[in-house]
């Protein structure tokens, strides 16, 4: 029988297990500001 | 089945590659104003037309300068306008193609405008900030400059081209700043004073442009100073048509080229 599991819960079984230390690469774009923002 | 390539990111070299070719184009090709630097390559996305060769779609954020359009000064060398100085913003989409890992311009549009007013006198509440260029105490004071720097210059009578900026302040006292563009005619300064109608700009394989800054003060006391820098003679560069000059233009916070 299927049982409903929370999201949360759900989310935390299946989170690809990361190295510690992970630190997710930049956003692709947009890129860097190189004098200031309007 | 080889994965695809991982999307360009905005600050790749490639991608900065690209963005320095779309703004070399986009100030060669500018007739107006004033130089542009990049501030931020917003997006960029790059579509296989087959072997060594692509379509780039560029997004660019750009900052105007303070070296006008005509300027020989090298961009590099231009200082960008700060955010109270009130900043003028460029956004542009440009169309590249990349055949053989070498960059080329097809095709940009940009839109310029000015910051906004309000968000400057947030964050500088005494900072004069721009005024439009149709204003008349604009247009009295560019008369007034180049009449005063004709009236007194041992060289050739020069004729407004456009005006860059314009600020005005009130307080503390009345003052009228203005920049414009200016050329050299066929005339000298003592032949315009006898018939000015017959005073035309230098041809194209003689042209001499220049830059002015003018500040007039109108209160507490009047004072007018004026500062001519002509470039001399350039040689346009051959794939650039030289800039063809209408007569005088004035330049609207807001301005699309493409």
């Amino acid at each position: 029988s299927l049982t409903k599991r929370a999201v949360a819960e759900a989310a935390q079984h299946d989170k690809v297990p990361r190295p510690v230390g992970f630190v997710p690469p930049p956003p692709p774009c947009p890129g860097r500001i190189r004098h200031f923002d309007i | 089945v080889p994965a695809p390539p991982a999307p360009l990111g905005c600050d790749d070299p490639e991608s900065e590659a690209a963005a320095e070719i779309a703004l070399s184009y986009i100030n060669g090709h500018s007739h107006h104003g004033y130089k542009f630097a990049l501030n931020r390559i917003e997006d960029i996305r790059m579509v296989p037309q087959g072997p060594n060769k692509d379509i780039v779609f560029l997004e660019l954020d750009l900052l105007e300068t303070k070296c006008p359009i005509l300027s020989p000064t090298p961009l590099a060398n231009c200082t960008v306008r700060t955010f109270a100085e009130h900043a003028v913003e460029g956004d542009c989409d440009v169309k590249l193609q990349k055949v053989d890992g070498t960059f080329s311009v097809l095709a940009s549009k940009c839109h310029s405008h000015a910051d906004s007013s309000e968000d400057i006198l947030k964050v500088c509440p005494d900072c004069p900030v721009l005024t439009s260029l149709n204003n008349t105490e604009v247009l009295e004071t560019v008369s007034a400059a180049l009449n005063d720097y004709n009236s007194k210059t041992t060289g050739s009578y020069l004729r407004l081209l456009e005006i860059g900026r314009a600020k005005i302040q009130y307080h503390p006292g009345h003052i009228v700043a203005t920049e414009f563009a200016v050329g050299a005619t066929n005339c000298s300064a003592e032949e315009a004073k006898a018939n000015v109608g017959v005073c035309q700009l230098l041809p194209e394989d003689q042209s001499n442009f220049g830059f002015c800054t003018a500040v007039m003060v109108k209160s507490p006391s009047q004072d007018l100073q004026v500062d001519c820098q002509m470039y001399g003679h350039q040689v346009p560069a051959p794939d650039i048509p030289l800039l063809s000059w209408p007569g005088v233009t004035y330049i609207h916070p807001g301005q699309d080229t493409s």
